[in-house]
């Protein structure tokens, strides 16, 4: 098995996929937790889209990813209609 | 590639640096020029013109550009060198739509070939795709990818690639063609060349393959021939462009061109590098003293290192070479009795590494070709999941694809 990650990494990492759009925003009001399905599946978004392996784990080359020079804006944009992503058959 | 939901209805937009970059040596007038440059990419796929407006014209442009820092006023403070770059604004009614801002805080760079500092051109085609209402694309080349892929050469005569065309396209159609319809592209002055330009050739980072490797208070080295990078705790490197051997380690003599091992003594934070079958020990970046025979560490006469690293858990130093290694008591100098052995001691771990090197948190890394084999701390067995490649983790280097299997 892959080491676990770090809590640092782990905290990094679920701040970094919820600014970048791959987990929706904290709200303080709501008492329902992050399901570990739920960031597994935002890590495996974020991995496919940076055209990492999708392990949905927070291993080390997702964290180096991570720490790369970016764009501030977010990666996904989000679901309310405005977003039209298109894939070019193969 | 992927569409924001909105653009501009019109098709001659205005623009204008409203701010200049206060850390960059980057003149005004280059600054002016490659936006020009960047805005022209989108425009000659689209039939979009753009119109400079200058400080006199009390109007405001469609994309105002700033050069900011930290906190300034938006939703998106930058953060320092490193991470985020710029940001840009959708097409759209607000004032804020369109506007573009970038790190004051980076070293925006032109025509820079040693990757260093963020090349200005590059990053603004992609923010000013943002301003036009494209947002980030997963394509390989694509400029529109969300992270900074380096400098994408002279941009007089950058094109955009087809994902990028397409998604533009989608939005304002296609240019007109004909022969006359290609905007005038003004002259980029010649960039000026980086101070001391090495007369020798820059080894590649991504190649692996490194000399040594050491962790020198907190950072780590990559010696490569003459040359070496720094990773910081971080994870950053401190630059692409790797530093030279002879100005950074004063007195190292001329004739040695390669360090073969290298590490730092924890009883006194003095660091050792090897070449050959002798060592030199430096307090800080100062040589102390005359090379030594590494028989002073318990070696035999005329023997060579691969690799040398020290052992937190027992203070001991390690030398390896080949299939063997021998222990070195920094606490009582002297060398361990009953050495060599053999280094399968260490399950997993490759036969002759490049170098060897025990990271903050206490793991020790076995480093051969581009790849790393850990051993968590405390432990002489291999994680399962070694080897693993380097290049993307610590030295900024693209994923490897998938090819023929990692060595064993």
């Amino acid at each position: 098995r892959a080491p676990e990650p770090s809590p640092q990494d782990v905290s990094l990492g679920v701040d970094w996929l919820t600014r970048y759009g791959y987990l929706p925003p904290p709200h303080p009001a709501q008492a329902q937790l992050q399901s570990p399905a739920m960031l597994r599946d935002a890590i495996k978004v974020m991995q496919r889209f940076a055209q990492l392996p999708e392990t949905g784990l927070l291993d080390s080359l997702t964290m180096a990813t991570m720490r790369k020079r970016r764009c501030s804006l977010p990666d996904v944009l989000g679901v309310a209609g405005l977003v039209r992503r298109r894939r070019r058959r193969r | 590639y992927a569409l924001s939901g909105s653009m501009w209805k019109k098709r001659t937009l205005t623009w204008r640096v409203q701010s200049f970059p206060q850390s960059s040596p980057l003149k005004q007038e280059v600054v002016r020029t490659i936006m020009h440059h960047a805005l022209t990419t989108w425009g000659i796929e689209s039939g979009l013109t753009f119109e400079e407006m200058y400080s006199q014209d009390p109007r405001e442009p469609d994309i105002l550009i700033d050069f900011a820092r930290a906190y300034h006023q938006d939703s998106y403070p930058f953060d320092g060198q490193g991470g985020t770059l710029a940001h840009a604004f959708f097409p759209g009614e607000h004032s804020i739509s369109g506007d573009t801002h970038f790190d004051d805080e980076e070293i925006w760079t032109y025509g820079s070939k040693d990757g260093e500092g963020t090349d200005l051109f590059a990053v603004a085609v992609h923010e000013f795709g943002h301003a036009l209402g494209l947002g980030h694309s997963s394509a390989p080349d694509s400029i529109m990818r969300p992270f900074y892929q380096g400098p994408v050469g002279n941009p007089t005569k950058y094109r955009l690639s087809q994902d990028d065309r397409e998604g533009l396209q989608q939005l304002y159609g296609k240019a007109p063609q004909t022969p006359h319809d290609e905007p005038t592209r003004k002259p980029l002055p010649p960039p000026s060349p980086p101070p001391n330009s090495p007369s020798l050739p820059v080894p590649d980072r991504c190649a692996g393959n490194f000399d040594a490797i050491a962790n020198i208070r907190g950072e780590t080295f990559f010696f490569k021939g003459p040359w070496f990078w720094r990773l910081q705790p971080s994870g950053q490197l401190v630059s692409h462009r790797p530093a030279r051997l002879h100005r950074f380690w004063e007195g190292l003599p001329a004739q040695v061109k390669v360090i073969q091992a290298a590490y730092s003594r924890h009883r006194d934070g003095r660091i050792l590098l090897f070449s050959g079958s002798q060592f030199w020990v430096f307090q800080d970046r100062q040589l102390e003293g005359a090379a030594r025979p590494l028989a002073e560490l318990g070696l035999p006469q005329g023997e060579e290192v691969d690799a040398v690293f020290s052992w937190p858990l027992n203070g001991k130093t390690y030398l390896v070479r080949g299939q063997r290694y021998w222990r070195y008591d920094d606490a009582a100098a002297r060398p361990d009795p009953g050495y060599p052995r053999d280094l399968s001691l260490w399950e997993g771990a490759p036969q002759a590494p490049d170098d060897v090197t025990v990271s903050n948190t206490g793991d020790t890394y076995f480093v051969k070709g581009t790849h790393y084999w850990r051993f968590p701390k405390g432990s002489v067995k291999a994680e399962p999941d070694s080897p693993q490649p380097m290049g993307p983790q610590w030295l900024d280097c693209p994923a490897p694809s998938a090819g023929p299997r990692s060595p064993k």
